[in-house]
């Protein structure tokens, strides 16, 4: 399902996105 | 709880830089020197996290995402 695969692409953009903002906020990497 | 709504609000001010109350794309932009994304990765991020579409990310909707996130993920 080509749905599907986007909306796990975007959960794993998304889970980057919020894991560099914890990263740039504790200055841990 | 209170942690977690912290949290969101201090990353919704990290990319509210002019306080406007909401985030735009530009906005989401100008954070591609700060965080190791791409531009096309923060375009995506944007997307998902405007669920209405309309351009403007609110609070609200940042905070959904944020907690969706939190809720897959061990948090430190």
């Amino acid at each position: 399902d080509p749905n599907m695969k986007a909306g796990a692409a975007n959960e794993g953009v998304l889970a980057s996105f919020f894991n560099s903002l914890l990263s740039k906020k504790t200055g841990s990497p | 709880q209170n942690t977690i709504q912290e949290k969101t609000h201090e990353f919704f001010q990290m990319c509210d830089i002019k306080d406007k109350g909401y985030i735009t794309r530009q906005d989401m932009q100008r954070l591609n020197g700060e965080l190791p994304l791409s531009p096309e990765e923060l375009e995506r991020v944007f997307d998902t996290l405007d669920s209405d579409a309309n351009g403007y990310l609110t609070f609200e909707e940042f905070s959904l995402g944020f907690s969706s996130f939190v809720s897959g993920q061990t948090f430190p």
